[in-house]
């Protein structure tokens, strides 16, 4: 029985590291 | 994380709580260092590396952004309570390098590097077509403004002849052109009444600082001075002044620490 998968096992979105959170505002 | 091998440091997140910690304590550092201007604020963690340090403890190598808050280098208001400069204010940011260790639980600046940079003209006119922008100290309404503001405020005054130390922020707003400043003042060792010669006026070796703020704006056939100013309470003389952070020279790196770290 031939299951299809989805495609090609998406990779997990790389966890973005940085920059980091912005506490006020950007300039 | 993907642990770089061979690259000798390791990239973990900007928002790491360790990182946090060590960037509050880079901005620690610099509010401490500076020797004029607003203290800063942290912001946002651009990018950090973490280099391991033999034979313990490791180096997080930062690039930070600030921004300036309200508060003067010399006055005494705990840094959590003193409010960010906003956009319709023409914010200022900084842009710092530090390298940070961390070792048996303690962060300790070892490297840092800042400037800052204020909000483009565009930017402030996008938010507030009518705000004030920063302007040059040695503008000539900008130093009359803070001449007129520094004599009111010492006629006001029956103590110590106060004088200027430092222009430290001067905004001009389109016409009808108005004028505001904050500036430092400091009290000397004449009276304010009996100061016939400032020139001949010391600073007084406890020294005592004021922050003022003052505007002069024009009016339709007049103008109109206001000034205000706190003055700290008297500074003990330090043992010996804290190093200067040097935001023009290039600090002294300590041995490339990401080579010898690594």
């Amino acid at each position: 029985k031939v299951v299809h998968s989805g495609p090609a096992g998406a990779a997990d979105p790389a966890v973005r590291l940085c920059p980091g959170r912005v506490r006020y505002f950007r300039i | 994380a993907p642990h770089a091998m061979g690259l000798g440091f390791r990239e973990v997140a900007c928002d790491d709580p360790d990182v946090e910690q060590a960037a509050l304590a880079a901005v620690d550092y610099l509010n401490q260092h500076l020797q004029n201007g607003f203290r800063h604020i942290l912001n946002q963690v651009d990018k950090v590396k973490v280099w391991f340090r033999r034979p313990f403890g490791v180096v997080f190598e930062l690039e930070l952004d600030t921004l300036e808050t309200t508060c003067h280098v010399l006055d005494p208001t705990p840094l959590a309570n003193c409010s960010v400069r906003q956009l319709v204010e023409h914010a200022v940011e900084g842009d710092c390098d530090f390298h940070v260790l961390k070792q048996d639980g303690q962060f300790t600046v070892i490297h840092a590097q800042c400037h800052s940079n204020p909000d483009s003209a565009e930017d402030v006119r996008k938010v507030c077509p009518n705000c004030g922008l920063l302007t040059s100290f040695n503008d000539s309404s900008v130093v009359n403004t803070v001449n007129a503001a520094l004599n009111a405020f010492n006629a006001q005054n029956n103590g110590s002849y106060f004088k200027l130390v430092e222009i430290s922020r001067a905004q001009n707003t389109p016409p009808p052109v108005s004028t505001f400043v904050e500036f430092v003042v400091a009290a000397t060792d004449c009276t304010a009444q009996g100061a016939t010669d400032p020139a001949k006026c010391n600073l007084l070796a406890e020294k005592q600082y004021g922050f003022c703020k003052a505007s002069l704006v024009k009016k339709l056939d007049d103008e109109e001075l206001s000034v205000a100013c706190r003055v700290f309470q008297k500074q003990p003389q330090p043992a010996n002044p804290a190093p200067a952070v040097d935001q023009a020279a290039p600090p002294v790196p300590p041995a490339n620490p990401p080579a010898s770290l690594v």
